[in-house]
C-alpha cells in the first residue's frame, strides 16, 4: 500500500479486483473529505444540491406535461447525474437510496413510453436489486420482457408478482397474454 | 518368556493360507462376475436404449473417439492387474497346500486330535444303539485276549493302544463325564498340552534372518505404511463431498461471498471462475488459468486448439464435476442467478454451443448457423415452433440439402426429451393437507414429450394416472417409487469428450425474495417412452378423437424439501425450476404454492 | 453509497450484456 502524497491517493500496485475497489472507495471518501469546506459538515444532504437536483427534476416534470418525452428523459437523467455526482460519500444512505429509486421510476415509465424496453428493463431490474417489490414494478417489467421477445423470463417475473400479490388483475391478465405468447413462441 | 516359534512350521502354513482365501475368495468372485455379467451388466443395466446415444455415437468426431479410446484403455490395464494378482495367489495358495499336505509334523499333529467317530468308524450323526453294536464289533476283533498269540510285542502294543482309544471313544460318547470332558476340552481325558507358539516360521526369527525382521519391520512401520496413509489422508482431505478439490471449492466460494450486485452473471464468467480451477492446475501445471478460458472458450465455439486438443478434451471433461460443485455452493449462497447461469454454461460445454437465442436450434447436427441465422424468416427460436413447418421446409430454413442428414437431424430433434408439468402440488405422505411444521415433498407429475408432439392441456391426464399408490412402503419412503423409473439413456451430445447420460437439476427458490432455499436435486430416472410416439402436431388435428392417454407413461419427479413446513397457517410460493443439464429448451420453470392448513 | 453508485454505474454494463446476449 503506497501513498501518492501529490495526488493525496492511496494504490496497491497488482492487487485483486475486490482491493482495487476497496481502495477506490477510500480514495474517493477522502477526496470528498478534502474538498468539503465546511468544517462542521453533517450527514443530512446537502441542502443546495438538493434543490439543484429538484430543480432538474421539476423542468422535467414540465417537459412531460408538454409531452416533450425526449427532453423530460433528458433532464431526468441530468438530475440522476447531479445526483450521482453531488452527493458526498457520507449524506444518509437512506435519503439518497429513495431520491434515486424516486427518480428511475419516473425515468422508467418515460423509458417503456418511448421504446426503449432494455433501459426501462435494466431499471427496473435496479428497483428490484435495491429492494421495491412492488406490483407494479413486476407489471412494468413483465411488459419489457415480453416486447423483448423474452417469454420465459417474462413468466417468471409475472408469477412472481402474482405470489407476492395474488389478486392483482394487471398481473393476471399480463399472465394469460404471455402464456399465450409463449404457447406461440414454442409452436 | 522362551516362546516357542513353529518349529516344523505346522502352523504358519494356514495362518498364510486363511489370510491369502480371505484376500482371494472375494477378489476372484468378483473378478469372475465382472468377466461374466460384466458385459451384459453394461448393456442391460437400468439405462434405456434411446436412438439419441447410437446417433450421438454416429456423429462423433475422430479426435473425441480417439481421446474416448485412450482414456477407456486405461481401464482394462487395471483389470489385468487385479488378474495378475489373483493368479499369484492362487499359486501361492496351491504350494502351502502341497506343503501342508507332504508336511509329517502336521501329519502327527492331525492325529493328536481325537475323534471318536473316526474311531469307531461310524457317521457323527449315528444313534447310541449304531454306536454300541460298532464298538462291541471293534471290541471284540480288538480285545487284548482276542489277538492271536503269535504277535510280536510292538504289534501287539499298538492293537492294544487302538483298543484303549476305541474304549475311549465309545465312553465320549456315552459315558457322562468323558462326554463332558470331550465336548469341553476335545479329549476324554481332559485338558491337553497344549502348546502356545507364535505361528512364525523357524527360519524368520532365529539369529541370521531376524536382522532381515526388524529392517522389514522398520520399513513397514517407518517408511512404507506411513507412506500410503499419508497419501491417502491428503487425498481424501483434498477432495469435498462433492467430489472437487478443496482449493476449488474455496475460490468458488471466494468468489460468491465476494460477489458485488454490480458484477454481470454470464456464462463467461463461470467459464473464467473454472479455469481457476485446482483440478485443472494439477493436472496442466504448466498452463495458466487464462489458457483454460480460452480452451474452454474455443470448445464452445467448437474451434480446433491445435496441439492442445488433447488438453483442451480433458479439461471440458473435468468442467463438468466442477459445474456440479459451483452450483452447489451457488445454491449454498442461495444465489439463484449464478445456480441458473452454471448449468447453462454446463449445457454450452455439453452441446459446444454458446448460449444464444438461438441454441434450441443450433444445437441440432449438420445446421448451417450462418444460413440459419440470417435465412429465418420468422424467428424461430424453438425446436417446437420449428416442427409447425413441413420437413422440406425445415432443411431449406437449417440449411441442409442431403435428405439423409435431414432425417438424422429431424430424429435428433424430434427425440430431445421435453418436460410437459402435469401436476404439481406439496404433498406429506399419509396427510391431505400441509399440516404445520410437517416433513413436506414436492411432487410432480411430468410427461416426457417431443417438440414435434402436439400440445395438450395437461388437464386431459386424467387423475387416476396421476395418483401415487398408497401402499403402506410408499408412505414410508414416498422417493422409493422414483427409482423405479429407467435411468436415462445416453445424451446427444458428439462433441462432448466423453459418453454422458446427464440429468435434471431441480432447484427451489423462495418467491418472496427470489433465494435459492436448498441445494439441487438431480433427476436421472425418467422414462422417455413417450417419444417414440408419432402424435406430430402437422398431422393431429383434434385432440379428442386422437388423443388416447392410455399411450402416455406419465412420469414422476419428487423433490425433498430441505426444511420443515412453516409454523403457522398460510399459503406460500414456491418457485420450481428444473433444467436439463444436457440440451437447451427442456426446462421448466413455475410457481408451487404450499397452503399451510391445521 | 458507493456501492449504490457502482450498481447504478452496472445498469449501462447490463444493458450491453443483455442487448448482445438476446
Amino acid at each position: 500500500l503506497n501513498y501518492n502524497s501529490n495526488s493525496k491517493l492511496l494504490e496497491v500496485p497488482g492487487c485483486s479486483e475486490d482491493v482495487e475497489m476497496n481502495i477506490q472507495q477510500i480514495n474517493k471518501l477522502t477526496q470528498d473529505l478534502v474538498a468539503e469546506n465546511n468544517p462542521n459538515f453533517t450527514p443530512q444532504p446537502h441542502d443546495d444540491s438538493t434543490s439543484m437536483i429538484k430543480k432538474l427534476f421539476e423542468s422535467g416534470l414540465k417537459n412531460l406535461q408538454q409531452q416533450k418525452m425526449a427532453e423530460a428523459l433528458k433532464s431526468i437523467n441530468l438530475a440522476i447525474e447531479m445526483a450521482q455526482r453531488k452527493r458526498a460519500p457520507w449524506e444518509a444512505f437512506a435519503v439518497q437510496l429513495q431520491e434515486l429509486q424516486f427518480m428511475l421510476k419516473n425515468r422508467v415509465d418515460l423509458s417503456l413510453i418511448q421504446g426503449k424496453f432494455m433501459d426501462g428493463l435494466q431499471d427496473l431490474d435496479f428497483l428490484q436489486n435495491t429492494g421495491l417489490n412492488s406490483s407494479d414494478v413486476f407489471i412494468r417489467k413483465t411488459d419489457a420482457l415480453m416486447k423483448l421477445k423474452q417469454y420465459e423470463l417474462a413468466r417468471s417475473e409475472v408469477e412472481r408478482g402474482l405470489s407476492l400479490d395474488p389478486t392483482n388483475i394487471k398481473l393476471k391478465s399480463l399472465h394469460i397474454e404471455n402464456s399465450r405468447r409463449l404457447a406461440e413462441y414454442n409452436g | 518368556q522362551s516362546y516357542d516359534y513353529d518349529e516344523g512350521s505346522e502352523t504358519w502354513p494356514f495362518f498364510m493360507l486363511a489370510v491369502l482365501c480371505v484376500i482371494l475368495v472375494p477378489l476372484t468372485i468378483m473378478q469372475l462376475w465382472e468377466a461374466l455379467a460384466g458385459g451384459e451388466k453394461d448393456r442391460s443395466s437400468q439405462h434405456q436404449q434411446h436412438v439419441l446415444g447410437d446417433l450421438s455415437e454416429r456423429y462423433t468426431g475422430n479426435d473425441v473417439r480417439t481421446f474416448r479410446a485412450k482414456y477407456a484403455a486405461k481401464k482394462s490395464k487395471w483389470l489385468a492387474k487385479r488378474n495378475l494378482v489373483i493368479i499369484a495367489g492362487w499359486t501361492i495358495v496351491a504350494y502351502l497346500v502341497q506343503h501342508i499336505g507332504s508336511n509329517d509334523a502336521i501329519k502327527d499333529a492331525a492325529t493328536l486330535l481325537f475323534d471318536p467317530y473316526a474311531l469307531l468308524d461310524i457317521s457323527a450323526s449315528s444313534t447310541d444303539r449304531e454306536i454300541r453294536s460298532a464298538y462291541r464289533k471293534l471290541s471284540i476283533k480288538f480285545h487284548p485276549d482276542k489277538l492271536a498269540k503269535d504277535l510280536k510285542p510292538e504289534e501287539r502294543s499298538v492293537l492294544e493302544e487302538q483298543y484303549v482309544m476305541i474304549t475311549k471313544a465309545y465312553k465320549a460318547l456315552t459315558d457322562e463325564i468323558t462326554r463332558e470332558n470331550y465336548l469341553k476340552y476335545g479329549h476324554p481325558d481332559g485338558p491337553q498340552a497344549t502348546s502356545h507358539g507364535i505361528a512364525l516360521p523357524k527360519f524368520l526369527v532365529d539369529s541370521s534372518a531376524s536382522l532381515v525382521m526388524i529392517v522389514g519391520y522398520i520399513a513397514l512401520l517407518g517408511f512404507i505404511l506411513p507412506f500410503f496413509v499419508s497419501r491417502w489422508w491428503s487425498k481424501t482431505q483434498s477432495m469435498t463431498k462433492k467430489g472437487i478439490h478443496v482449493k476449488s471449492a474455496s475460490y468458488f466460494s471466494d468468489r460468491l461471498f465476494n460477489f458485488k450486485p454490480s458484477q454481470v452473471v454470464t456464462t463467461q464468467l463461470m467459464i473464467r471462475w473454472i479455469s481457476h480451477s485446482e483440478e485443472f492446475k494439477l493436472m496442466f501445471p504448466a498452463l495458466a488459468p487464462n489458457i483454460f478460458e480460452t480452451l474452454l472458450h474455443d470448445h464452445i465455439n467448437r474451434k480446433h486448439s491445435g496441439n492442445l486438443q488433447t488438453t483442451k478434451f480433458r479439461i471440458v471433461a473435468k468442467s463438468h464435476i466442477l459445474l456440479f460443485g459451483l452450483l452447489d455452493i451457488a445454491t449454498t449462497f442461495r444465489n439463484l442467478e449464478i445456480s441458473n447461469a452454471a448449468i447453462d454454461t454446463l449445457k454450452a460445454l455439453v452441446q459446444a454451443i454458446p448460449l444464444s437465442p438461438y441454441s434450441q436450434i443450433l444445437q441440432l447436427p449438420n445446421v448451417d448457423a450462418k444460413r440459419f441465422v440470417e435465412g429465418s424468416v420468422d424467428d424461430i427460436r424453438t425446436l417446437g415452433k420449428l416442427f409447425t413447418y413441413d420437413d422440406a421446409k425445415i432443411g431449406k430454413i437449417l440449411g441442409i440439402e442431403d435428405a439423409t442428414q435431414l432425417q438424422e437431424t429431424l430424429t435428433v430433434a424430434s427425440n430431445i426429451p421435453y418436460l410437459k408439468l402435469i401436476r404439481a402440488e406439496f404433498k406429506v405422505p399419509g396427510e391431505s393437507v400441509i399440516t404445520p411444521l410437517s416433513t413436506p415433498h414436492i411432487s410432480l407429475k411430468v410427461l416426457v414429450r417431443s417438440a414435434k408432439h402436439k400440445f395438450f392441456s395437461p388437464n386431459m391426464i386424467p387423475d387416476e394416472m396421476c395418483q401415487d399408490e398408497q401402499d403402506f412402503d410408499s408412505l414410508r419412503d414416498p422417493f422409493a417409487s422414483v427409482s423405479e423409473q429407467p435411468k436415462l439413456p445416453q445424451s446427444f451430445a458428439p462433441y462432448f469428450p466423453a459418453k454422458r447420460s446427464g440429468c435434471w437439476c431441480a432447484l427451489v427458490v423462495l418467491q418472496k425474495d427470489g433465494k435459492v432455499i436448498q441445494t439441487p436435486m438431480l433427476i436421472d430416472r425418467l422414462s422417455f417412452a413417450n417419444l417414440s410416439q408419432d402424435f406430430d402436431k402437422r398431422t393431429v388435428k383434434d385432440l379428442d378423437k386422437d388423443f388416447n392417454p392410455e399411450n402416455w407413461a406419465v412420469g414422476t419427479i419428487k423433490i425433498p424439501f430441505s426444511q420443515p413446513a412453516p409454523e403457522e397457517k398460510g399459503d406460500y410460493f414456491f418457485r420450481v425450476i428444473i433444467k436439463s443439464t444436457e440440451y437447451f429448451g427442456p426446462d421448466l420453470d413455475f410457481t408451487v404454492s404450499m397452503a399451510v392448513r391445521e | 453509497n458507493q456501492a449504490l453508485k457502482r450498481r447504478f454505474q452496472a445498469i449501462l454494463l447490463r444493458k450491453e450484456v443483455y442487448s448482445e446476449q438476446w
